[in-house]
This record gives C-alpha cells, sequence and structure tokens, in this order.
C-alpha cells in the first residue's frame, strides 16, 4: 500500500463521511446502492462512517458521472482507457467516465464478468474510496488499489494490504475482527529502506 | 450505460475491447531506445498523464525513443513488477492497454506504488517468550 504525498487523511473531527450523487446524472437507486456497498467494504475495517445525503454540495464527498472535460483539468477519454479518478483527502471529489459501460448487478460467481467490453462499478467504486480515503496505488496485483481493472473483471474484496494501509490512517474498527481480510499479503514491505521507486 | 448484468447490453451497444484507444499502443511492441517511430510521442503522453515523465517537461514529445521515455518505461516495469527492460516489450503493452484508474503512479517525480508514498522505517524485535513481532515507527 501507499499514500499520497504528506499522508493526507480525514481530519479526527470528520470522521462521520457524508456522500451524495451529482444530482444531473438522475441515477436509479440501483446504481446509488452499488456505491453504499462499496463504502460499508471500507467502514467495516476502519473507525469511519459514510452515510448518503441529498445535498450535493455540502456533502464530504461528491460522487458523478461525466465524460470529457469536466471542470477539473482531468478530462475523461472515452470508451475504456481511463475508468474515473478520485481526489486524496479532504476534498471528496469522485468522478467516473459515463463512456463506459458499468454492470450494476454486483453478481458474478467466479469473480470474472462474461462482457469483456463492461466494467464493474462496484469494482471502480471500491477502488476510488480508497483513494478518497488517501490511499495511492498499490504494486500488489491482487489488492484492490492496484491502478488497473481488466475489462469483464470483478474485484471488490478488500485485501490484506489495503486493510493494512487504511488502518494505519484511522486505526481499526473496534467490530472489525480481522476476518473479513479474503486474501493474505503475499509479499514483505517495509524492509527499512524507506523511499524506492 | 448502467446495465444490470453483462447479458442486458444490447448486441448493437457492444463494443469490443479494441475500441479501447489505448490498444493502439500494441504498435509500438519491441520499440527500444535509440529508434524512432511514427506516434510514439503518444505514449510518452500516456506516461507523463501518469506521473512518469515530468509534469513540467512540455507535452509536445517528438517520436524518438530518447532517455525520456527509457527510465519512464523502467520506472513503470518497476511499479507493476515486470521485468525491467527498459523496452516496450509485449508483457509492458499488454498492462498499459488495460483500462484504469486515472489517479498518477508517481507524484513529483516518487513513485507511490512501492513504498514510495511514505517514508518508514522500523526499529525491530522479538519476544522471546510470546514470539511477537514489535516495531515502532520511526
Amino acid at each position: 500500500y501507499s499514500f499520497f504525498p504528506g499522508e493526507p487523511r480525514w481530519p479526527e473531527r470528520r470522521r462521520n463521511l457524508t456522500y451524495a450523487f451529482e444530482p444531473q446524472n438522475n441515477l436509479a437507486e440501483e446504481v446509488k446502492s452499488v456505491f453504499s456497498r462499496a463504502f460499508v467494504r471500507w467502514a467495516e475495517v476502519i473507525p469511519l462512517t459514510f452515510r448518503r445525503v441529498e445535498s450535493f454540495s455540502t456533502s464530504d464527498i461528491s460522487i458523478g458521472f461525466y465524460t470529457g472535460e469536466h471542470g477539473d483539468r482531468e478530462p475523461f477519454d472515452g470508451f475504456m482507457g481511463t475508468l474515473a479518478h478520485a481526489f486524496s483527502p479532504p476534498t471528496g471529489h469522485f468522478h467516473l467516465d459515463g463512456a463506459e459501460n458499468w454492470i450494476v448487478s454486483g453478481e458474478d460467481g467466479d469473480g470474472f464478468l462474461t462482457e469483456r467490453a463492461a466494467v464493474d462499478l462496484e469494482s471502480v467504486a471500491v477502488h476510488e474510496i480508497g483513494h478518497l480515503l488517501g490511499l495511492g496505488h498499490s504494486s500488489v496485483q491482487d489488492s484492490i488499489m492496484f491502478p488497473t481493472i481488466s475489462t469483464g473483471r470483478r474485484k471488490v474484496d478488500l485485501h490484506s494490504d489495503d486493510v493494512e494501509g487504511v488502518q494505519y490512517l484511522y486505526g481499526s474498527n473496534p467490530n472489525f475482527n480481522g476476518s473479513r481480510t479474503p486474501t493474505p499479503a503475499t509479499e514483505q514491505r517495509d524492509t527499512g529502506s524507506g523511499n524506492s521507486g | 450505460g448502467f446495465y444490470p448484468n453483462a447479458s442486458a447490453i444490447p448486441p448493437d451497444l457492444r463494443r469490443n475491447a479494441t475500441e479501447n484507444a489505448w490498444n493502439a499502443f500494441l504498435n509500438f511492441t519491441g520499440c527500444h531506445a535509440g529508434m524512432k517511430v511514427d506516434g510514439l510521442y503518444k505514449i510518452k503522453q500516456y506516461f507523463q498523464h501518469f506521473g512518469y515523465i515530468p509534469q513540467t517537461l512540455p507535452g509536445n514529445f517528438s517520436d524518438d525513443f530518447d532517455d525520456i521515455l527509457k527510465n519512464a518505461v523502467e520506472m513503470y516495469q518497476r511499479n507493476f513488477k515486470l521485468n525491467i527492460t527498459g523496452e516496450l516489450d509485449e508483457l509492458t503493452l499488454q498492462r498499459v492497454v488495460i483500462p484504469r484508474c486515472g489517479v498518477p503512479d508517481v507524484v513529483n517525480g516518487t513513485s507511490t506504488m512501492l513504498n514510495g508514498g511514505r517514508r518508514r522505517t522500523y526499529e525491530v524485535s522479538f519476544s522471546g517468550t510470546s514470539q511477537r513481532f514489535h516495531a515502532v515507527k520511526r
């Protein structure tokens, strides 16, 4: 796991976060529920809560689907390519590329969707929430915070690498007993040399 | 578009993965330092977007496989745990064209992927009786 430079995180006084959706997207309840599930995955392991509200302008986290240039000088590039981006704490901006084919059912069975030209929305949501919380990209391929996701792939369970990273920032959820972690870390890190790359 | 599952995507809307704009990068397979290939500037722009080439450099890149690109490729290969060849080999480009998050992997020249986003050292000791591992952040 890694962090953004300076290890930004939500301050102590802002641990009960709210999120809202871009009103102009007119998202169906089924789509919004995908994000709710994604937030729960992180809330299970850290002492933060996430509550959906209607006020897009005052929520801590704002979620929206956009195409092309959308005001942050990070334009989306159309079908495939870049899928989404999110900002480090405490900015709270979470943008997704509206040009993609998004699968919202959350059903797959074996971790792989059949459609090769569609992207699993919950997988991307869980990843971007990691950025909203302060995690950078990880070189652990099975982690949520690995930068790429193949079309048709569904990856929503936090890896121990993700859990360790986010708990470094916020500590552990008192109700978290560690059993949620589905996959063990397969590599040794922190050998003491610090910076690399 | 939003679809409850893959089968719900109308056939006429199914676009296969070859429409990914980055797939054109596969044409650069085998390119290495010293070569000049039409369109190579586009992959330099890709690497700059994700931080592997400094934002301080102007984006009007040449088509030369120069040291800037070689360094970017090596850093990318290191981050993604690929063989560090400095060339646009097949495995590297197969990774490059996969859809991804838009957040850069490298910020201000420091990779955020290989423990580079933080600097930590540990003082390590083992308790003889409990065999428990202790680490102190410095």
